[in-house]
């Protein structure tokens, strides 16, 4: 569950100051797939970076299951990233001179609990799970764009998350891919996975099952999304 | 005028080889406004970096305005390159130390012939065109997804280019901004720019001419589209 109130970020550029979030109140409950939608600057990135516990917020309160995160210390902080979150970037951010297969075992390999027995293995099934098979020894510059976008989304899942964040995830994939994509993260929604998406577009919002618009750094609708 | 011959690229990846070109042939005459689809993986990028004179076509004859490119120095290459094309990166590629300002204005400032007496005022134009006329000063990761592509875009064009390779120029943008961008595209073409553009969004494909669709490193289908 995520319950964020009043929640503002600045920035500063020389002189000026970017209001990139002016006052976001909103409220996830476990579960639920929700799509952000609004223009290009429009603060979604900065909105997921909050929720991802990567930034922080000028002001504002921020809940992730009833634990004020911005009371934590980094550790903790990074603690609870690693142990409830998935995060697919806009750019990718993938580790430039590992592999796709090494860059989707990392978080695993990071894992406080050693939950997972086999991250070799683990990992091989969530790239191929994306189409990525014949794409494992291949380093980020011998990919495609929307093959570097399926290996963040595979590392993104590969740690069973609680609450998966992702930022534009089909913008480089072709329809068919995009398909494939959204199914997939609709079969781990309807297992428990909260889903939150950023995306532009009309299709991919329509797998969700709630719609929030940003508008210059404000909610300005957030309503449910009638199934086609 | 661009015209490809049994281009075939070849990657080698450890013992693999990855065929990402498969014999394109291609013709593409001046004024045209084409759209490259396919899947993701299929070649797109690969076939951008050959017609943009980036990479090297594994065999395969290319000649820009009767030109033999293969044939010419990298120096040459270069002029050619600079003198030319436009080029908008599926990843953007700004550089990340200089502002939105500088990273248009650079291509300008590398100009051997010193066309532009102005590279600021021009720059600071292309910016304001593509709706960033309030973020000149920012570096790359001080703007959003979209902003920065919409940098990549000002920067392809602020040289006058006769031909523009735009890949994925929209992928990180809202409807709206899409709409703009596309529009600015299309005015140019008009106006004698030679457009070609990658893209999976059909909406995108609507403003261009031609549609040309790529498969596993080959040309699949070639044909007019049909306005809506
Ligand atoms: N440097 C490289 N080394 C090895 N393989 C490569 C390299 N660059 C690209 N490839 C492979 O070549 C194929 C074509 O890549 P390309 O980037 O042209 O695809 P694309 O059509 O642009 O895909 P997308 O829509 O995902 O951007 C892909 O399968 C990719 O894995
Ligand atoms: N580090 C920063 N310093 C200054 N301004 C910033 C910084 N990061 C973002 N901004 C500004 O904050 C605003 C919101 O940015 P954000 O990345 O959240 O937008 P977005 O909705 O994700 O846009 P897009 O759809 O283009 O990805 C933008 O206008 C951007 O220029
Ligand atoms: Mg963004
Ligand atoms: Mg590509």
């Amino acid at each position: 569950v995520v319950e964020l109130r009043d929640i503002r970020r600045d920035y500063a550029v020389g002189d000026a100051v970017v209001h990139a979030l002016r006052g976001i109140n909103l409220r996830i409950e476990r579960g639920e797939m929700v799509a952000i939608m609004g223009s290009s600057g429009s603060g979604k990135s900065t909105l997921m970076n909050t929720l991802g516990c990567l930034d922080h917020p000028t002001s504002g309160s921020f809940l992730l299951d009833g634990v004020a995160v911005e009371a934590l210390d980094d550790d903790a902080r990074a603690d609870l990233r690693n142990a409830k979150l998935g995060f697919v970037f806009q750019g990718f951010n993938l580790l430039a001179r590992t592999t796709a297969l090494e860059n989707v075992a990392l978080p695993m390999l990071y894992d406080r609990h050693a939950r997972f027995a086999d991250p070799d293995a683990r990992a091989r099934d969530a790239l191929s799970r994306v189409g990525l098979a014949d794409r494992l020894t291949h380093l980020p510059n011998e990919l495609s764009g929307g093959q570097q976008q399926r290996v963040a989304i595979a590392r993104a899942l590969v740690t069973e998350p609680k609450l998966l964040l992702a930022d534009e995830p089909t913008g480089n994939l072709d329809s068919h891919t995009t398909v494939e994509v959204m199914a997939l993260f609709q079969a781990l929604n309807d297992q428990g996975l909260t889903v939150v998406i950023v995306t532009h577009e009309d299709e991919v919002a329509a797998y969700c099952k709630r719609s929030v618009r940003l508008h210059d750094g404000e909610i300005v609708s957030d309503h449910p999304v009638v199934p086609k």
